[in-house]
């Protein structure tokens, strides 16, 4: 049957926020969950589970992302499929929310494994004018469409 | 940083990382998460995706020597602690992991206070969660 491990990071957490993070791991392995009952894919969980805990402010990923020294956001991201043993990756890549979602684009729809950058941005708009992801605001794209529906 | 790795129904694996890495970084610093092999690392027997001190993940290559251990025949969490071992040797740590196989086995390391994890599909459609995913948590799982 299937099985989906998620995690949070390894680091020191502030107990305060203890109860809200493990609600919020346990509703991405949910999400991921649901996308495989629906018929998705390995990835397709993956990228859904990950798109849930990027929509939290609660680990250095996704909104609650960390300014650098200058204090600008840049996020990096990977999603490999072992079957395929192929992978994509996004590093670098400035003011996003979702990089998951970016780094399965390179995966799918590009002949390279690794974008950074500039270059990894410009192809956030390529994402995105394709209609491969939906823009629901400004730099923060749509869960994938396997995710619809799962509550 | 956050992580996955699935196993589907088809036996099939995947997984993945997202992070901003720390506060305050060096404009430009890339860490472990998406460095194939290091935070990330899927093959058709088995999947890792490890979390903690970037610099120190990439030294060991800690995905793809988790998987690496489990082509070799250890079972998934003997792999984990085989990494982490690894990881105690070399550097100086703070990183853990979460792995997978293709039949469903589960591993899971750290050697920090706290790494969130949540686990899913084991045992029908109970779920598992946990800030210090060891000792009994293992046990149940």
């Amino acid at each position: 049957r299937p099985i989906i491990v998620v995690h949070g990071g390894a680091t020191r957490f502030d107990k305060k926020r203890h109860v809200a993070i493990l609600k919020a791991v346990e509703k991405a392995a949910i999400t991921g969950m649901c996308v495989l009952n629906k018929g998705g894919s390995a990835v397709d969980s993956v990228e859904a589970a990950i798109w849930e805990l990027e929509e939290t402010d609660l680990f250095t990923a996704g909104r609650g992302a960390r300014p650098n020294r200058d204090g600008e956001i840049e996020v990096d991201a990977m999603v490999m499929d072992g079957n395929r043993l192929e992978s994509g990756a996004v590093m670098s890549v400035r003011d996003i929310i979702h990089p998951i979602s970016l780094a399965r684009y390179v995966l799918e729809r590009t002949p390279n494994s690794q974008m950074v950058g500039t270059g990894a941005n410009k192809l956030y708009k390529q994402m995105i004018s394709e209609g491969y992801r939906k823009e629901s605001k400004r730099n923060r794209s749509s869960q994938t469409p396997m995710a619809e529906g799962c509550d | 940083t956050v992580g996955c790795v699935v196993v589907d129904s088809d036996w099939r694996i995947a997984a993945g990382s997202s992070t901003s890495g720390w506060p305050g970084k060096l404009p430009g610093r890339v860490g472990d998460s998406p460095v194939v092999g290091a935070g990330v690392y899927a093959n058709e027997l088995a999947a890792a995706s490890c979390t903690g001190k970037g610099e120190q993940i990439l030294r060991i290559v800690m995905g793809r020597m988790a998987v690496l251990y489990v082509e070799e025949g250890f079972k998934v969490q003997e792999a984990a602690d085989k990494a982490m071992q690894l990881l105690r040797e070399k550097t100086s740590g703070e990183a853990g992991l979460i792995m997978a196989d293709n039949s469903g086995n589960l591993g899971i390391g750290f050697d920090t206070p706290h790494m969130p994890v949540a686990v899913l599909g084991h045992r029908g459609d109970s779920i598992y969660s946990s800030m210090t995913p060891h000792g009994r948590f293992l046990e149940e799982l």
